[in-house]
């Protein structure tokens, strides 16, 4: 099965 | 002082179809340059960039940076109170908390203002790192919004598969399993009814149908989409609004457990 990622592990709050 | 006059309503309408329902409310950033937009959605799954160049606009004026809290709904409300092809202007005074939308008809025998509470939101600035994509995909719009929707029929999950050969948009569930491939368009009359792949690595990712499905409501801003992929990274799924801007999508990728 697959479970949703999220954006926060990605991307970095400037 | 912040003003903006735009010809068409229609494309403010358009763009407000394809955000509300990934966002209940956006901050607008007001500067000499343009307006921007980037929120992510309340589950952080997706993330909506929106960029329109105060070029793109009949007149546009922004003497200081502003930064305006609107609750889309509400927006939505106003903007169905005019035509497509009214013309609109969009009005704030600097630390104001409301802002007048108004719209009047060509021949300007109708002329109507709305005015807006604006909301002071807590936001929050991601730096989406440069990436260089695997692969991108530009495809038309109307094609990509069709594999998803008749896609997202038969599962909750989307496979993109891109190599050199094409892409393939792959889904299964209870009922059985369905696979859409395309091959890049060979011969094409016009650019914009092409499939095109630039690719330097191929890339399988799984992406939820639900998402897509909402980014696809931009569909009636451009009739091209382009689609940006790299292993193990967010997806971006970009329209270009004529001579405007463009939205972007991000949607982080769904992991093996």
């Amino acid at each position: 099965g697959t479970t949703q990622g999220r954006l926060d592990s990605f991307f970095t709050v400037i | 002082m912040f003003e903006a006059r735009l010809l068409k309503s229609g494309q403010l309408k358009k763009i407000l179809e394809a955000i509300k329902e990934l966002l209940k409310e956006a901050t607008f950033d007001c500067s000499d340059s343009g307006i921007q937009l980037q929120a992510m959605d309340d589950a952080h799954v997706s993330l909506v960039s929106m960029c329109l160049k105060s070029t793109g606009f009949d007149k546009f004026r922004c003497d200081r940076n502003l930064s305006m809290g609107i609750n889309l709904e509400s927006m939505v409300k106003i903007m169905k109170c005019c035509s497509n092809d009214d013309i609109m202007t969009i009005k704030a005074q600097d630390n104001a908390d409301t802002l007048t939308i108004m719209f009047e008809t060509k021949n300007q025998e109708k002329m109507s203002d709305y005015e807006m509470k604006l909301m002071n939101l807590d936001q929050e600035h991601l730096g989406i790192p440069e990436t260089n994509y695997s692969c991108i995909i530009k495809m038309p719009s109307s094609e990509f919004a069709r594999i998803c929707r008749d896609l997202s029929q038969f599962g909750d999950s989307l496979v993109i598969a891109c190599t050199k050969e094409g892409v393939k948009f792959s889904t299964s569930g209870d009922i059985g399993s369905a696979n859409v491939k395309l091959s890049q368009t060979s011969t094409f009359d016009k650019e914009e009814e092409g499939v095109t792949i630039e690719m330097t690595q191929a890339v399988c990712l799984t992406f939820a149908c639900r998402y897509l499905n909402l980014f696809c409501k931009a569909t009636p801003l451009s009739t091209q989409v382009i689609l940006s992929m790299s292993g193990d990274v967010p997806l971006v799924v970009e329209y270009q609004i004529e001579e405007l801007g463009c939205i972007r999508y991000y949607l982080a990728p769904k992991i093996e457990e």
